[in-house]
């Protein structure tokens, strides 16, 4: 792209339209801009850091997270329609039983065609339960069999899947409401589509204004999508971004990496 | 919000009792920031605002028109040409192959789209060919009986192609036949293949491309895969029942130079309208 070794001037605009064009958003583009303005030093080098500094600022690492927290510990998977829950709940079932840990799927999501099966097929391919009720019937009473499941087995981690929801609909937030407190979930996870634009940052913004979020996995990075969405929800919500979605298979589940990306949002 | 912003510099050059060149350059800029954040290719946008800026400075405004409306005309002119000439489907015998991307809705739009044709009075059939997705026979089965209309699936396939030939054969009664694929991207090689075949195979009389509103700035460039691949005809916009704006599908359209036919408004099967430009446009500017 031409950052580094060139004229400042010419290199702010092209810093500019590389942020733009990675779906960084006008307004965390500017605060980087802003923050860059003021500094003396070679441009490329300074816009990389503050770039690093905006997702490592508030890191998490889920591995220990897990590790350290009483069990069964409850996670819970939110974000908009398709953008990627059910297959991500099974990469993170997936790494939890390598990492020598059992656990239990809740298959929250009671209204989508299809839903339930989708997840009874992952569990059957990686050998985890699946807690399901039919269809129609309330997604919190399912969470809530779930972790009673787990606990009556002495399992150390529910993973509970739900239906995909727009933020705008009232109605579907405060079923989610309902979801979070009768699972009362030690982690609240938003699963955010990697090709999202600006929607993104107003998604986990509205999602953790009505029900809380602790952490995000951003999906379909392999797209080639440069994610970065992530930028704008580190910088305004600051809640860490723990993996990133690189594919469909189980073990397409990449730790984030604040350097990883970075570099690779400006090649 | 952003909306205010154009709205205020809009109304600032429709009062205004002569144009001058800085009041436009104001109202230009704020067009650039409500189509950025509305997710309309960066680079559209650029070339965007500067035409629209040097025609606002240079053209006499139509007889009778104010130049303050003459500013929001060349605005509104300029993105109906991004969107094109649109085009209904049409209520005839033919083959629909719907493909996209990963979870932009689809399977959901093919079981709407059968709806709306069923209330036309046709017959409808769908043919489950994502045999990659988990469930995926599943949930188009489970759809087509919401709907009513045929349906055929293969949960053994082994390949998609077969499942579409005897599809094909077992709806051949249906005046029209949906066919469902697997989601899939501009680097799935693979994938892209299969689509090709499945495309040489059905010579469909449309290819809608289904695209989430939610897309950003990666939606013309993937757009333009599909279409190197098998050529769009059609768009149909999901998911505006949310907060975006769906100026990634707007760079789509003008990429591929297909008309977007439809927008899903929700999860529901009647949650499906006919595309209005002019709504379209509104909505995108905020
Ligand atoms: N290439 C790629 N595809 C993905 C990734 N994550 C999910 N997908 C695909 O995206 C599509 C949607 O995934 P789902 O897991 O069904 O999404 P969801 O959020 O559960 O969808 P709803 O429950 O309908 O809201 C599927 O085809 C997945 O295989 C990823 O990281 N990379
Ligand atoms: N709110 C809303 N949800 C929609 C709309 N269209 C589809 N969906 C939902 O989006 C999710 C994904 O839809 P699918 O039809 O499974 O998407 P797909 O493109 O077939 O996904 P893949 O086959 O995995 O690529 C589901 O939860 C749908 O119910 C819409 O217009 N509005
Ligand atoms: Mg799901
Ligand atoms: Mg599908």
């Amino acid at each position: 792209r031409g950052i580094f070794g060139k004229p400042r001037e010419e290199s702010i605009e092209a810093l500019e339209m590389a942020l733009l064009e990675a779906d960084v958003g006008i307004d965390a583009t500017e605060r980087i801009k802003n923050a860059v303005a003021m500094q003396k030093k070679e441009i490329g080098a300074i816009i990389r850091e503050e770039v690093k500094n905006i997702l490592s600022e508030n890191s998490m690492d889920f591995d220990e997270f897990v590790k350290t927290h009483e069990k069964p510990v409850k996670l819970l998977f939110v974000g908009i329609n398709g953008s990627g829950k059910t297959t991500t709940i099974a990469k993170v079932g997936y790494r939890l039983k390598n990492n020598g840990y059992s656990c239990v799927f809740g298959s929250c999501d009671t209204f989508r065609a299809g839903a339930v099966e989708q997840l009874k097929y992952h569990g059957e391919k990686i050998g985890i339960e699946v807690i399901a009720h039919d269809y129609g019937s309330d997604p919190a009473s399912v969470a809530f069999d779930a972790i009673a499941h787990a606990k009556a087995k002495r399992m150390d981690a529910v993973l509970l899947d739900t239906a995909g929801r727009m933020q705008t609909n009232k109605n579907l937030m405060e079923e989610m409401k309902k979801i979070k407190r009768v699972s009362s979930a030690d982690l609240t996870i938003f699963v955010g589509d990697g090709l999202a634009g600006n929607d993104a940052l107003l998604e986990a913004k509205e999602f953790d204004a009505n029900i809380g979020i602790d952490c995000v996995i951003l999906t379909k990075i392999d797209s080639d999508a440069k994610g970065g969405s992530a930028i704008a929800i580190a910088q305004e919500l600051k809640k860490p971004i723990i993996f990133l979605g690189m594919g469909e298979g189980y073990d397409r589940l990449m730790k984030f990496d604040a350097e990883w990306f970075v570099k690779r949002l400006f090649e | 919000s952003l909306g205010n912003a154009l709205r205020n510099s809009i109304k600032r050059v429709m009062n205004a009792p002569h144009i001058d060149s800085n009041l436009i350059r104001e109202v230009c800029k704020d067009i650039q920031r409500a189509l950025l954040q509305a997710d309309v290719n960066v680079k559209q946008v650029l070339d965007l605002t500067k035409r629209i800026e040097k025609r606002a400075l240079t053209e006499k405004p139509a007889a009778g028109m104010g130049s303050g409306e003459h500013v929001v005309h060349i605005m509104y002119e300029e993105l109906s040409n991004l969107l094109g000439k649109g085009r209904s489907i049409e209520l005839k015998k033919q083959k629909i192959l719907m493909l996209g991307i990963y979870g932009q809705g689809k399977t959901t739009s093919c079981a709407k789209l059968a709806r709306y044709l069923q209330k036309k009075g046709l017959s409808v059939g769908m043919v489950a060919a994502d045999i990659h997705r988990p469930a995926a026979y599943d949930q188009l089965k489970q759809l087509s009986e919401k709907v009513n209309s045929k349906f055929y699936g293969d949960i053994h396939a082994k390949s998609a192609i077969d499942v579409v030939d005897r599809g094909l054969k077992e709806l051949s009664d249906c005046d029209v036949i949906i066919i469902d694929t697997a989601g899939r991207h501009k680097l799935d090689e693979e994938l892209m293949k299969e689509l090709k075949e499945i495309n040489d195979r059905v010579k469909p009389e449309e290819r809608i491309l289904v695209i989430d509103a939610t897309t950003g700035q990666q939606a013309k460039e993937q757009a333009r895969a599909f279409h190197e691949n098998v050529g769009i005809t059609g768009v149909i916009l999901t998911k505006m029942d949310g907060s975006a704006k769906g100026g990634g599908a707007l760079s789509a359209v003008a990429e591929v130079g297909a008309p977007i036919m439809f927008i899903g408004t929700g999860e529901k099967i009647e949650d499906f309208e006919l595309f209005d430009s002019e709504r379209f446009i509104s909505r995108l500017l905020g």
